[in-house]
């Protein structure tokens, strides 16, 4: 069986926001290291993988895998009925056909109890393969994400060049084009605010914009997002968990 | 223009 316990139910709820408008029903597999889910979103243009190890949760015991098939929109739903500052607590006895959440307010004593149906899913896994990128860029996630929506505003496309310069952001549409660039920075302050690049070779990818916003509806998990690159490859971007990861393997646009 | 590659061509089934 599965239980597992969150002190504040916001960090799940946080989770189920960013990734609900890519998928619709998967697997989330659960084992004594933690949970875990990969799907494609439904045009297979993103991948998300997400980790939540065990230590992620103030309490957690799961003796045998357990694989909760969700439909992550119902599974946000009922998460918008817990208070961000709820106990949450997922419990699945095993070969059960639900998923039973509670929602505890120990200062009013009040217990909310959920059973989610589960389903049965005939997912496909996909190997990601290990990959020593040519570029590594860590900035803010909610730099990442204003600069994306800004230039959603032209085209329906970015194209994104990393070199020792810096990183830059492009795009062209009707009305015009826009770019941003961001040198390598260290902010001594706000570190959240540093430009770190990493790179073995420049590269230069193209990327729809509307998936990409997607994607950036993660920042709420952390101040910090790392974009990886290599020409002509899916690109990595992630957004780290206290213990686990929210990981999206973008697929770029690519020339005929 | 370029066209939209999906994450199938990158990733073989496991």
């Amino acid at each position: 069986m599965l239980e597992a316990k969150l002190d504040a139910a916001s960090q799940l709820k946080k989770i189920v926001e960013a990734i609900r408008d890519m998928l619709g029903e998967c697997n989330i597999e659960c084992n004594e290291t933690g949970l875990a889910l990969q799907s494609l979103d439904k045009s297979h243009i993103v991948l998300v993988s997400l980790l939540l190890g065990s230590d992620g949760f103030s309490e957690y015991r799961c003796d045998r895998g357990v694989t909760l098939g969700l439909n992550i929109n119902s599974l946000a739903t009922v998460l918008r009925c817990a208070n961000n500052d709820d106990i949450l607590t997922l419990r699945s006895e095993d070969r059960a056909n639900e998923l039973i959440l509670t929602f505890e307010d120990s200062k009013a004593d009040r217990i909310s109890e959920f059973n989610l149906r589960l389903m049965d899913i005939d997912q496909e896994y996909l190997a990601i393969p290990e990959t020593e990128y040519a570029a590594t860029v860590v900035m803010s996630a909610a730099v990442l994400q204003r600069t994306l929506r800004d230039l959603s505003a032209l085209s329906e496309a970015v194209t994104i060049e990393i070199d020792k310069e810096g990183i830059r952001f492009s795009a062209e549409g009707d009305l015009g084009k826009g770019s941003t660039h961001f040198k390598p920075c260290v902010d001594m302050e706000n570190a959240e605010n540093s430009i770190n690049i990493t790179l073995s070779e420049p590269v230069s990818l193209s990327f729809n914009l509307q998936y990409f916003s997607n994607i950036t509806k993660a920042s709420s998990l952390s101040s910090t997002v790392t974009l990886q690159m290599t020409a002509g490859m899916p690109a990595q971007i992630e957004y780290k968990l206290p213990s686990g990861h929210v990981r999206y393997y973008f697929a770029p646009k690519i020339e005929d | 223009p370029p066209k939209q590659a999906t994450i199938m061509s990158f990733f073989a089934k496991k």
